[in-house]
């Protein structure tokens, strides 16, 4: 119930202006919500349950690695209900595959709906959306760790509520398919962002200080 | 760090 109060509601696209190209408008405007996104996602992780316990040093490393993959369970839930085949990054920029192969993302639209698809078959619920969010976070496996204890400790709190509500619905094989998803999504993300530093490298898409920043942390 | 300050100044905001 903390995990899906603390959940920010969505944002919506900022339409970018600055070109008549209209796959790079589509681009920039894209780059322009995940910026923003990630700023919002940052906070957010502070909120969570035994974070804000971690060292800098490994909230850092934490959300170096698996910001992509908190920000796509994100995309991949609200993707779900759109009924043509969209990817729904914001209820005022849904792509579909000819938009996204127009500016370059065919390779991320076949990805993530392929995770939309999974979670859709699972028919997660609200509850375990924002626990697989704050699971991508814990389980990022970033690297180094200042402190295995207290990463631990913040992964079993998680669990731990995971199990708690799943056995309350009486369900008991479906923490076990959540967490067999998480390498979808592990995935998934590492297509993402090999998506976006191609657009930044090759097409010299313009990036965000904050989105580039965490891009060349995977660089 | 250096190389990531942006994220490291966001953390360590209070809010």
């Amino acid at each position: 119930s903390h995990l899906l109060l603390t959940e920010p509601a969505p944002l919506a696209a900022s339409q970018d202006d600055s070109t008549n190209d209209g796959s790079l408008r589509t681009l920039l405007t894209l780059c322009d919500l995940l910026n923003r996104e990630l700023l919002v996602l940052i906070g957010w992780a502070k909120q969570i349950p035994g974070f804000s316990a971690l060292s800098l040093v490994d909230q850092m490393s934490l959300l170096q690695s698996g910001w992509m993959e908190a920000l796509l369970v994100g995309v991949a839930w609200r993707s779900q209900a759109s009924a043509g085949e969209e990817l729904v990054f914001a209820r005022n920029l849904q792509l579909d595959e000819a938009q996204c192969r127009a500016a370059g993302l065919a390779d991320l639209y076949e990805a993530l709906r392929h995770l939309t698809s999974r979670y859709q078959a699972m028919n997660l619920s609200p509850e375990e959306v924002v626990t697989l969010k704050a699971m991508a976070l814990a389980n990022s496996d970033a690297e180094p760790v200042d402190c295995p204890d207290s990463v631990q400790r913040f992964q079993d709190g998680l669990h731990e509520a995971l199990q708690e509500y799943e056995s309350s619905r009486r369900e008991q094989h479906r923490a076990g398919r959540l967490l067999m998803s998480l390498p979808l999504l592990r995935q998934t993300a590492d297509r993402a962002v090999q998506a976006f530093l191609r657009l930044h490298r090759h097409r010299r898409v313009p990036l965000h200080k904050l989105l580039l920043e965490m891009l060349d942390a995977k660089a | 760090k250096e190389k990531h300050k942006i994220l490291h100044q966001l953390l360590q905001n209070s809010t």
